[in-house]
């Protein structure tokens, strides 16, 4: 199961993504 | 189902539920004293939504969704939706390949040219070879067909298209989608329907790929 | 729908069309030949399944369907889509939950333990903190329902149940999991039903948290 996992396309970066969108939105708003 | 949606403006994810209302008649209303970075933070909104994510959306008779898809499926028709069961599960087929196929790739190409992220060659270089494999299996699901499910638009095209629309305006340049021609097309027309203008407003293609903003 | 599940074994994604299947008596055949690295590189494969991607399911009547989700939706029954539209938009609202909210996080946190990937302390640090914030929705949602949408189990309840059993598995120690007595509760009652159970088998609740496995 491992080997097949290691092969799974998992967003790692997402939380990096999630907040520079966030913080820029944030700054663009206020 | 009407309501209000919370969001902050020019958010392609909010868009997907806009053009659903559209098409499906739902009114849908954007509550124009939201503030991004606040609202979403105070008690009041935490309480109905925990996640403090946006889009989210507060039906009249007060049923509160997030997720852009949910909240997009909340306004939409049948005919959005998929009439049949087997229908439906086409439509959240495409909902998760948008997902999980171009946006992550898709934020992160874009982000950096936006100024919204660092730029990392190895990563962005990864990015497009991703979306040109995902280019490559819509063009091909395009072939013979007008719309990604059944013979009429529905939260397939929607959503698929609203999660290309950074894509097509700031980097897919003339020479790099010249070789999804069915994708193209399909995406063209989406863009050019009145329910979907009156939403994004006029759209412009990509003339040259934008580069990192430092 | 009935019809043939391709995928390797122990496959979470494959465990929510199975379960679905379960309920809704869809007859779903895994296909006992199908070797993950080669099956899914065929040309055969490809023309069914262009992204060459698993969990991937064909009806009986030749319908191709990818994105796990989606197998789970077209194998389902009524109950478990929901049976209005705005209990499928809940539906629909769990599922990107767990994508969203849940797996990049879970995946994060578990896979230096199981050795497949480097551990990296910052990022498991954050990871934890979007599990708790995730457990935490869950756990106030959960704190008058015994299902995440309407009376009776759905796909919402299969989606993120199978999400979270890595982390409930490998992670989540009895320390760990204590403030979220709701979402324990409704998860130790999934993994315990006949059809979950037929799936999954007999599942351990973790006792000590894994760590990094070098």
């Amino acid at each position: 199961m491992a080997l097949e996992l290691a092969q799974e396309n998992i967003w790692f970066d997402k939380w990096r993504v999630d907040d520079a969108e966030r913080e820029f939105y944030e700054n663009k708003s206020m | 189902a009407s309501g209000t949606l919370y969001t902050y403006p020019e958010n392609f994810r909010a868009f997907k539920a806009l053009i659903a209302a559209q098409y499906s008649g739902a009114k849908v209303t954007v509550d124009s004293s939201f503030v991004f970075g606040e609202t979403n933070k105070s008690d009041a909104f935490l309480k109905k939504f925990p996640l403090g994510k946006v889009p989210a959306f507060e039906s009249t008779d007060g049923k509160c969704i997030f997720e852009s898809n949910a909240i997009a499926w909340a306004v939409a028709n049948e005919q959005l939706r998929g009439k049949s069961p087997m229908d439906q599960a086409q439509v959240v087929s495409w909902m998760n390949f948008a997902d999980n196929e171009i946006l992550p790739a898709s934020c992160t190409w874009v982000f950096p040219c936006l100024g919204i992220m660092q730029f990392n060659k190895g990563n962005t270089e990864r990015a497009k070879e991703d979306i040109k494999k995902a280019l490559a299996a819509l063009n091909s699901h395009l072939l013979s067909r007008t719309y990604l499910v059944g013979e009429r638009i529905s939260l397939a095209d929607i959503t698929v298209c609203c999660t290309l629309l950074h894509l097509y305006q700031y980097v897919l340049e003339p020479s790099f989608r010249k070789p999804y021609q069915n994708a193209n097309r399909w995406f063209t027309t989406l863009v050019n329907q009145p329910q979907v203008k009156s939403v994004i407003g006029e759209f412009k293609l990509c003339e040259k790929m934008a580069q990192f903003d430092n």
